[in-house]
């Protein structure tokens, strides 16, 4: 550009001037790629069903994300990561299928994409639940909740599942209730899987008569208020899969 | 650093904002709302290449030594970014699943001759 005196389109990189549209368009282009490429997204999720929106505010109040302005746009909360490498925060929301056994809970079954030549480290996880408050008369003693968190195996059959904790909960008011299941979730990424099936069992004890089971008061199942959809967050932080860069090498 | 008009000579940062909504990406953008793609674009002439302060650098002092010496290099001068910030973003990344992540050094925030 220097030597012929004009100023050609691009000075450092040649491309000759483009009329405004064209131009406008290049570089819309240009930056659809550079943010798929910075979360690793070969393509733009197709989204068909989104979360209700209930839910999705009860989860961005829970990540911290931001608030819900009036006119429904969310405002973000700018918490910059000291460290350089990217971490993410995720929210996954249960897909519920009924159990046909009788008596059981749904099963909880989450859903993790794993990208290709990263490998993942899980820097925390919980399971959210929300319980509601035990409708028993005051006088008896505090209602609680026995909650058993169990890893499902393949197959409708309860047999093989496994008791991951068990949590007793203060039913006095409703409220939500976290289970960490960090080592948990590491092991299923470690094992690129795709399916994390869960089982949650809730018993009220300490109202109907000795260990009597009297009503289940964790909100699932199809029958539940969607803000009050079970759900889980993640922080994460992508490695270079060791074997990845063997290959590199 | 300057900000380009609508005559760019020299080097100078070009504010670019797109609408996630006007590239029909508001379905999976949770927030948000868009992305401030700045860009530097200009000349950068002999004498603003490497003065200190705009790009200042280990290359730009030695630079500026061969020039004070009067030591014409072929070595030219570009106009890059000298500072930049991440862009915090929340966004659907599956049929389930919301993510929350700050990607490093996406946004341009003033530009500089190396």
């Amino acid at each position: 550009a220097t030597t012929t005196g004009t100023t050609s389109g691009c000075a450092s990189c040649g491309i000759p001037p483009m009329e405004k549209d064209s131009e406008q368009r290049l570089l819309v282009e240009i930056a659809k790629q550079q943010i798929l490429n910075k979360l690793h997204l070969k393509e733009r999720p197709n989204i068909t069903s989104t979360v209700p929106s209930a839910a999705l505010i009860t989860a961005l109040r829970k990540l911290h994300a931001g608030r819900v302005r009036p006119d429904g746009t969310i405002e973000l909360e700018m918490k910059i990561n000291d460290t350089k490498d990217q971490g993410y925060e995720i929210v996954s929301f249960a897909e519920m299928d009924e159990m046909d056994t009788t008596g059981a809970q749904p099963r909880l079954t989450f859903q993790f994409l794993q990208e290709q030549g990263h490998s993942i480290q899980v820097l925390q996880s919980a399971l959210w639940l929300y319980v509601r408050s035990s409708d028993a008369p005051n006088s008896g003693p505090r209602p609680t909740v026995t909650a058993h968190i169990y890893l499902s195996g393949p197959g409708e059959s309860c047999s093989n599942r496994t008791l991951l904790l068990e949590k007793i909960l203060d039913v006095q008011k409703s409220n939500w209730y976290t289970f960490p299941i960090t080592r948990t979730l590491q092991a299923f990424m470690d094992g690129g899987q795709r399916l994390l099936q869960l089982e949650v069992t809730c018993a009220e004890t300490g109202v109907a008569g000795e260990n009597g089971v009297s009503q289940n008061l964790c909100e699932l199942g199809k029958t539940m208020d969607m803000a009050h959809q079970p759900f889980m967050v993640v922080q994460v932080r992508l490695r270079e899969d060791p074997k990845h860069i063997l290959q590199k090498r | 650093s300057l900000q380009c008009g609508d005559d760019v000579t020299v080097c100078c940062k070009k504010d670019f904002y797109v609408k996630f909504k006007d590239i029909q990406w508001q379905d999976w953008i949770i927030a948000p709302e868009g992305y401030h793609m700045n860009y530097c674009m200009g000349q950068c002439p002999q004498a603003l290449a490497g003065s200190p302060g705009i790009a200042s650098s280990f290359h730009a002092t030695v630079f500026s030594q061969l020039k004070a010496n009067g030591i014409n290099t072929a070595v030219s001068s570009c106009c890059v970014p000298i500072q930049r910030r991440p862009l915090s973003m929340v966004y659907f990344n599956s049929q389930h699943s919301i993510v929350k992540t700050d990607v490093p050094d996406m946004i341009v925030e003033s530009c500089g001759c190396t």
